[in-house]
Formats: C-alpha cells, sequence, structure tokens
C-alpha cells in the first residue's frame, strides 16, 4: 500500500 | 505599464492547456526579467513552475515597468486564447496596478485585429521556495515517449514506479488485474538528439508517483520534442518542458512512499 506524500512538507519554509 | 508580445500565441495556448486541468486560478508575475507563474494543485501533491524570459526571442516587445502579479483564472484565460488563431502574435497589456488583463490578436497579415479584456482576481498564494538542488538521477527523452509511458501504464494501475540505474530507466505498473513494464535503454546511435534517452546517473534511484498527475504533466507534451525527468530518492520528480525561445515549464510532484 502506498502513502501520497504532501508537497508542502519539502517546499514550506 | 507592462506589455509583453509573444510572436507565437500557440505557445501561450499550449501552456495554459496542459496547465487548466490541474491548476485552476494562478498568479501570473511579471517583472523586466520575464513571466513567472508558481501554483499548487488543490490537493498538494503537484507544483508547476513556468518561465518566460523576456530576453529570449519569442517576445517581439517586452515592457515591465514595475513588478505587477495578474491572477487569472486559467479556463477562463483558455477560452481567450481560443479566439486567436494558431499563427497570431498575442500582446498581453496591463496597467501598473491593473483590473484588467488586455489580450490583442494580430493576424500574420495584419488584417485581422481582435481585442479581449479579462478582469483579474486576487488569488492568495503563497510563493513556495524550490531549493535548487543537484538530483541523483536525470533523464532526458522524447516528450511523445513519455507520454506514451505514462498512457500505457495507467490502464494497469494508479502508481508508477520509477526505476534509474546504470542501463537506462524502468517504469514499473503493479495493478491488482495484472501488471506491466517498460524498459528504455540509453540510446547512443539515434541521428536526431530528441530521440535520444540519455541518463546522467549520480546514484539509483526508485520511486513511485501517481499516474494521474504524471498523465496530466504530459497535456504540455506539445510544447517540446524533449522531456527532463529528475529525480532524487524521497524527494519530488521534477518533469521539466524546455520552451525554445522562451524558456521551460517545469512540474514537480510530491513521491508515494510504502508505510
Amino acid at each position: 500500500q502506498l502513502t501520497q506524500l504532501d508537497l508542502l512538507k519539502y517546499f514550506k519554509e | 505599464m507592462f506589455e509583453a508580445k509573444m510572436l507565437q500565441s500557440s505557445v501561450l495556448k499550449k501552456i495554459i492547456e496542459s496547465l487548466k486541468d490541474l491548476f485552476a486560478d494562478a498568479n501570473f508575475d511579471c517583472s523586466s526579467s520575464g513571466i513567472t507563474l508558481q501554483d499548487m494543485d488543490s490537493s498538494h501533491v503537484a507544483l508547476c513552475y513556468l518561465k518566460l524570459r523576456s530576453d529570449e526571442e519569442g517576445f517581439e516587445d517586452y515592457r515591465c515597468d514595475r513588478n505587477i502579479t495578474l491572477g487569472v483564472n486559467l479556463g477562463l484565460m483558455s477560452k481567450i486564447l481560443k479566439c486567436a488563431g494558431n499563427d497570431d502574435v498575442v500582446t498581453l497589456r496591463a496597467e501598473d496596478e491593473p483590473n484588467i488583463l488586455t489580450f490583442i490578436f494580430d493576424s500574420k497579415n495584419s488584417e485581422r485585429v481582435s481585442k479581449y479584456d479579462i478582469k483579474l482576481m486576487e488569488i492568495d498564494s503563497e510563493l513556495l521556495g524550490i531549493p535548487d538542488t543537484d538530483y541523483s538521477c536525470v533523464v532526458k527523452m522524447p516528450s511523445h515517449e513519455f507520454q506514451r509511458i505514462c498512457s500505457n501504464l495507467s490502464q494497469l494501475g494508479d502508481s508508477v514506479t520509477i526505476d534509474c540505474h546504470k542501463e537506462g530507466v524502468d517504469f514499473k505498473v503493479a495493478g491488482e488485474q495484472g501488471s506491466g513494464a517498460i524498459k528504455l535503454k540509453q540510446t547512443t546511435s539515434v541521428d536526431k538528439e530528441e530521440d535520444q534517452v540519455t541518463v546522467q546517473l549520480n546514484e539509483p534511484v526508485t520511486q513511485s508517483f501517481a499516474l494521474k498527475f504524471l498523465c496530466a504533466f504530459t497535456k504540455a507534451t506539445s510544447l517540446s520534442d524533449t522531456v527532463n525527468l529528475s529525480l532524487t530518492q524521497d524527494t519530488p520528480v521534477v518533469v521539466e518542458y524546455p520552451i525554445a525561445q522562451h524558456g521551460y515549464l517545469r512540474f514537480y510532484l510530491a513521491p508515494k512512499i510504502e508505510e
């Protein structure tokens, strides 16, 4: 089962 | 005063067509160096970043006296751009404190000039800081090949696993009803550069992504003969379409991970 990660985890400063 | 005269309205049409389904409203940030657009989809999974440089040949004229932000509904912009012929020259114009964005379409023989105004929107979106990073792997391939792979694999499942290694790149899907795999080897004997598959590899990467978004990104295929995929383990993939004589359109997509 794959879980979709959130982009904000990477780009939010 | 902001005024940008683009030689080919077809380029702007293709850009907006490739964005409008994932990104409803977007801010065009205009400065003397060009036009940029950054927008995230409503589910925070995908982000687009467009850069059109003012000093590239695609603009016949470009003037931007002060930095302005043009908030536009992309569905409306798509409708307006459908009123332009593919060979028309398009001029975008706005005042320094704009409420309105004007589109002027000049036909090639200058016999027909059409003008459309649209109301601008206040769009509250914060710009995200995208770090400049060196990626573990950069794959360059024909854009139509990437489109075909995404389309083919989406028949069988929701996620594709992209596996970059020194021989090439593998795309794999595993669904409830079946599975599929496409192997691309690096090509060295192809005549045309745009038909080549190249893999610059610092470190192997294996990462899964939602096909729904990758398929949406491939709506930009007609903008460019080639596409670049930049990957690093456990970070968003960058899908970049270079736009000749203008700049580029990049999409960022967050990975899917096994719990």
